[in-house]
């Protein structure tokens, strides 16, 4: 399955342990990428990152060129994996229960979305390209994520190089100490490092993005992300509410017992 | 199982015929798509195709293709068209016009907003079942999140939240001209 990219180039002699080179820190978090120019990444056709979210840290929505698994290594949260062609089917039962009592919603009565998922330390979670996916530390310790791409997949029709398409916030990458060591190095190399990362809305016209979602210019522009400034790992005060089955609660239990109810 | 060998597929099928369109908006247009799953031996090319009407000043919603390149084929009027990379980067903004091709790389986000005249295109994917990704409308990406995470990604109110994901209501792909809040 990876003869689409052609066969790579693995001119190997010696082996050795990488650290990430590169650190973007964001409001609630930090990103770290290893080289994916690295002759073993690229001899092995895979692009790696790392993701250290806060409390209460929202990773914003976004995708990749590339397949890839994450494996959880600490911490608890949520994750959303937004699935094309899938309809916004989670609406929790209890929703719509109180609805028929004429309770009032604290969640938005019209709310309904795909489907969240809980993680915890240890688990792996397997994204297709070009699936979009964000991630929320709902824990007391920081959650930390390795996600591993597979840029060689036949999936990724570019090249190798890992591409991140933001759907929100920008990021204006931020040197640290062991980048800047790195700098020089890429400098001669000719790549240009210090690119701001801005969301895809950031790429159309302010008057289009309004006609089409149907808002206001000011909310496009909100959209747009141009001023915000906190990066693509945000605070979310008071924590992320979403409509999902309760914790503790075995997904899979929940639906047997609702299943006469259906 | 005659039928299936390469000896006796079939391997024409007509696209413009309005009444054969998957994505139909009275004062929008239509799209109709061409993949293995309607025509079998697209699965051997791994390509697919795309024919797509939009009427005055209608949108074709911004969107990307998860799993092709997209090469579009101008066949009548003209549009407006925007594409945006990776990192937010705008890489075509400019007009369309009749007998002109634009290629689309794959997870590219595009939008199309035709012109007086209306537009019409023919779009060839790298792949036998090209999935097209909406930010905008009833399947889209935006649909699919918690209220609360627009809230927090986009520094909005719920309110703006709701609007962003409802206000197309019904509409995908196919988007009527001159509806804003």
């Amino acid at each position: 399955s990876r003869h689409y990219q052609g066969q790579s180039q693995c001119r190997i002699e010696n082996i050795n342990a990488q650290e990430p080179n590169r650190r973007v820190e964001s409001e609630a978090g930090v990103v770290e990428f290893w080289d994916q120019n690295n002759e073993q990444f690229e001899c092995a056709g895979v692009a790696p990152t790392r993701y250290i979210i806060q409390p209460n840290g929202l990773l914003l929505p976004f995708f990749v060129n590339a397949p890839r698994l994450v494996y959880i290594v600490q911490g608890r949260g949520m994750s959303g994996a937004l699935i094309p062609g899938c309809p916004e089917t989670f609406h929790s039962i209890r929703q719509s229960a109180q609805l028929r009592a004429g309770r009032s919603q604290q969640q938005g009565a019209r709310d309904q979305h795909q489907k969240i998922r809980s993680i915890r330390q240890g688990d792996i979670l397997a994204l297709p390209a070009g699936v979009t996916h964000w991630l929320y530390n709902e824990g007391e310790t920081p959650l930390v994520a390795v996600s591993l791409h597979d840029t060689s997949s036949n999936a990724n029709q570019l090249d190798r190089n890992l591409r991140r398409f933001q759907l929100a916030g920008s990021q204006q990458t931020q040197t640290t100490s062991y980048q800047q060591r790195q700098q020089q190095r890429q400098q001669v190399r000719g790549q240009q490092q210090d690119i701001p990362e801005n969301n895809i809305f950031n790429g159309f016209n302010v008057e289009t993005l309004a006609e089409a979602f149907g808002v206001s210019t000011e909310t496009a522009r909100k959209l747009q992300g141009q001023n915000d400034q906190r990066g693509n790992i945000v605070f979310v005060e008071g924590g992320l509410r979403a409509i999902r089955p309760q914790q503790g609660e075995d997904e899979e239990e929940r639906e047997q017992r609702y299943r006469t109810a259906n | 199982g005659v039928e299936e060998t390469i000896c006796s597929m079939r391997l024409k099928q007509n696209i413009a015929n309005p009444t054969r369109a998957d994505i139909y908006s009275e004062k929008g247009g239509r799209i109709t798509t061409l993949n293995s799953q309607k025509l079998p031996i697209l699965n051997f090319l791994q390509m697919s195709a795309e024919r797509g009407v939009l009427y005055q000043n209608a949108l074709h919603a911004p969107h990307w293709h998860s799993n092709a390149h997209s090469v579009i084929y101008v066949t009548r009027g003209s549009c407006r068209c925007q594409i945006v990379g990776n990192q937010g980067r705008q890489v075509f903004d400019g007009q369309l016009n009749q007998g002109q091709m634009l290629v689309v790389p794959q997870n590219f986000a595009v939008v199309k907003q035709a012109g007086n005249e209306g537009f019409e295109w023919v779009s060839f994917k790298t792949n036998d079942n090209a999935m097209a990704i909406p930010l905008v409308g009833k399947t889209s990406v935006l649909r699919a999140m918690p209220v609360d995470v627009l809230m927090n990604a986009y520094q909005i109110s719920r309110e703006e939240a709701q609007r962003l994901k409802y206000n197309r209501q019904e509409e995908t792909m196919v988007l009527t001209p001159g509806s804003r809040s």
